[in-house]
């Protein structure tokens, strides 16, 4: 998961 | 292959379609305000004078700002957030730079085999101090014949949709479920092919796209390793993050 943290994070942000 | 309804098809198209525009980066309408202006020939030096690490370093930047659109892409199409984080992540890492140089035949202008990029039409010349002319080449050959097909947004948001969801990339984790998805894609696909009265060659002709982009794909990684083989620490500092999690 850490490895592909921002990932995960643009992936957990809510659709704009 | 799954049985899907015509209303289903057609809702799914509505879905990846709508997705496509909302996240396209450009609208056709602002590429044609932008006039197709090329860069002049002193613009042209001022890039082929730059530094390799500093070139490769503005490209790094463009590419993954193409590619925070194409995730954006990807969550909304239906189905693509239902798929576990593992098997989001693997056809992104994957797929999202294809997805690029899909959508890249959209900025490409074909008569004067040029680019989109940095505020103006670029040609392979451009590019020249990234010291990669052979795959430069290759990306706007590519280009040049997925303009060729003169898809329309519809039929381009459909195929990039199943380019992203490939459901033969390695480890996947629910392979059987992207590959239920990339069959329902593809059914909508054709729908749309049909509709538009397109003639049946294209189909095939797009599937020969698939595996040019993994040739291209696989180019672009070996060009970074060769590039950070001799400058590990512009990779590590100066290149974005994400480009980093997806390429290093």
């Amino acid at each position: 998961k850490e490895k592909h943290k921002i990932l995960h994070q643009l992936l957990q942000n809510s659709t704009s | 292959p799954p049985t899907v309804s015509m209303a289903e098809l057609d809702h799914l198209v509505q879905i990846i379609s709508k997705s496509h525009l909302e996240t396209c980066q450009y609208l056709r309408e602002e590429l044609q305000q932008m006039s197709w202006q090329n860069f002049l020939q002193d613009e042209v030096e001022r890039y082929q004078s730059k530094p390799r690490e500093v070139m490769w370093q503005l490209c790094a930047v463009k590419i993954t700002e193409a590619i925070q659109y194409v995730v954006e892409f990807a969550k909304r199409i239906d189905g693509f957030m239902d798929l576990c984080q593992n098997d989001q992540i693997v056809l992104l890492k994957a797929g999202s730079l294809e997805v690029v140089f899909v959508r890249m035949c959209r900025v490409f202008d074909s008569q004067n085999n040029t680019v989109y990029f940095d505020g103006k039409f670029a040609g392979p010349d451009v590019f020249k101090a990234l010291g990669c002319d052979d795959l430069i080449t290759s990306v706007f050959d590519f280009a040049k014949s997925m303009c060729s097909l003169h898809l329309t947004e519809d039929e381009l948001a459909l195929f990039s949709a199943f380019v992203l969801l490939s459901a033969d990339r390695s480890w996947l984790q629910e392979k059987l479920q992207v590959e239920k998805l990339q069959q329902k894609i593809q059914l909508a696909l054709q729908h749309v092919l049909q509709k538009n009265q397109r003639e049946d060659g294209v189909l095939n002709k797009l599937r020969c796209k698939v595996s040019a982009l993994r040739s291209l794909c696989s180019r672009h990684t070996e060009k970074l390793s060769a590039f950070r083989a001799i400058y590990p620490d512009i990779v590590r500092t100066h290149f974005p993050p994400l480009y980093k999690e997806l390429f290093g």
